[in-house]
């Protein structure tokens, strides 16, 4: 596992000043995907580097180490299958947040789910408040499509929610989370409020 | 008072109720107070006739006029409420919208874009804009970002080593953002962060513009050899390319808002990375 394939297609990149607009399409599309090349490459540099953490801080404790870590490149248009379907699936989605400044962060991070009773732990087992947002149209109909023209297929299943809770991450390290769906009834994320203009009301 | 209050934090903007239009910029905390207003736009591409055969393209920008992007009726308005954020749906046309949040935490606005595909059939090239309207006294003056690094001041029609000839009054005050743009008066500042590169300007006193999406029909006959003019193709049916992106907005008394730029500036260059696993059950260690 490394990082040459992304090496390559930065350098490439940048050389040849790849702009959008400023080169031909087909282009383009070459240089997208030695990117997309790279990028792949380097998210499974990426997993095999922080399943290594994960299991270094979980020490001997644990029976099952962590083993497949996967990324969500089209989380910006509510694709995220890790999210999606393992609460389907009735297991719980483990996240690991890695921040890679040498400052703290404090951030709100949100991942689509296809339930709305869900809870948030952090890796101490302590809840944390969280908040569930419908998707909208437009984000639905962008997912749809561009889903389909980047992953092939029409992707399976409609997350009907953002869920968003606040995260703590380390300078140059990393925090976990643990989103479960509760087993009694009660402790579940917070359903937005929604409100529509009327005319003047 | 037919104003809708949003943000549960120290930040809280205020939009009218009739026209869901965003009027005001409040913190509580650093009792900043501001009028801002929001609006979209689009400057149609020049196509280049027998005495001006310069078309817009690629390289080239040649705005052919200013056309408003309004609604045809009531904005689409709905405001979202909770623990954690706040955000305003808006729905301004059947390709342009966006998503404001604010999060009970920061102190910054988050405006997602989503533009396109940008309809052609009319024959004319657009560029799609947002625009920030305060009323702050800037003086012809504003500051652009240098590729990442410091902010460098910019005077509308001058430049501080030549003699300028403005024969464009739009293009020829454009600067490429990919950090941000600020503006200041007297008392206060104004900035907006980008999280890709963008060109923008200040064309007009306390306001900041921003070009947000574009797609041309002419080439600009310097190089490319091809009209801009992307689409995607599903199905055998194409279509142009349907763009969202983030802007992050606020206003700092004179002189607070460089930290924000730099710190805020570096965590959307350097994103948290979230990577995901699945367990069974309870097993929360």
């Amino acid at each position: 596992l490394n990082t040459d394939a992304l090496a390559d297609a930065l350098a490439l990149s940048q050389h040849h000043d790849a702009v959008s607009g400023t080169e031909r399409q087909h282009v383009a599309a070459d240089y997208a995907k030695r990117i997309s090349i790279g990028y792949a490459e380097a998210e499974g540099l990426v997993a095999s580097a922080l399943a290594s953490l994960v299991n270094q801080r979980l020490s001997s404790n644990v029976i099952n180490p962590v083993k497949g870590f996967q990324q969500c490149p089209l989380l910006n248009i509510s694709y995220c299958p890790p999210s999606e379907a393992t609460l389907a699936n009735g297991k719980s989605v483990v996240i690991v947040v890695y921040n890679p400044l040498a400052w703290k962060r404090e951030e709100v991070i949100r991942i689509p789910v296809s339930t709305g009773e869900v809870f948030v732990q952090d890796s101490a087992g302590k809840e944390i408040e969280s908040q569930l947002l419908p998707l909208s149209n437009i984000t639905f109909s962008i997912r749809k499509k561009y889903a389909k023209a980047y992953i092939g297929t029409a992707p399976s299943g409609e997350p009907k929610y953002w869920l968003a809770f606040p995260v703590s991450v380390p300078p140059i390290g990393f925090s976990t989370y643990m989103v479960s769906r509760p087993k009694q009834r009660g402790r579940i994320s917070t359903m937005s409020k929604e409100f529509r203009s009327d005319g003047s009301t | 008072n037919n104003s809708i209050e949003v943000g549960q934090g120290n930040l809280k903007l205020l939009y009218s109720a009739d026209e869901g239009k965003l009027t005001q910029y409040v913190n509580s905390r650093n009792l900043v107070a501001a009028s801002v207003e929001q609006s979209y736009s689009f400057y149609s591409g020049y196509v280049g006739d027998g005495k001006d055969t310069q078309a817009s393209g690629a390289y080239i920008f040649r705005p052919n006029g200013s056309f408003p992007i309004k609604s045809d009726h009531q904005v689409s308005f709905t405001v979202l409420r909770g623990p954690i954020l706040d955000e305003v749906h808006q729905q301004l046309n059947p390709w342009v919208s966006q998503i404001l949040r604010i999060y009970k935490a920061k102190e910054h606005a988050e405006v997602e874009f989503t533009i396109g595909p940008i309809p052609v059939d009319d024959g004319i090239g657009k560029e799609v804009i947002t625009q920030f309207s305060t009323t702050m006294k800037t003086n012809k003056t504003f500051y652009t970002d240098s590729n990442g690094r410091d902010f460098i001041k910019r005077i509308r029609d001058f430049r501080s080593d030549w003699d300028l000839e403005v024969n464009q009054p739009i293009a020829g005050n454009y600067y490429p953002v990919n950090l941000g743009i600020y503006l200041q008066d007297s008392t206060m500042e104004l900035s907006v962060l980008v999280d890709r590169s963008v060109g923008g300007s200040s064309l007009v006193d306390g306001q900041v513009e921003l070009m947000l999406h574009r797609r041309l029909l002419h080439d600009d006959a310097r190089g490319v050899g091809e009209v801009l003019n992307e689409t995607v193709c599903i199905a055998d049916k194409c279509e142009g390319l349907t763009i969202q992106g983030k802007l992050y907005l606020r206003v700092d008394h004179k002189g607070e808002g460089a930290k924000w730029r730099r710190t805020v500036g570096q965590e959307l260059y350097s994103p948290l990375l979230l990577a995901f696993t699945e367990q069974d059950g309870d097993n929360w260690l």
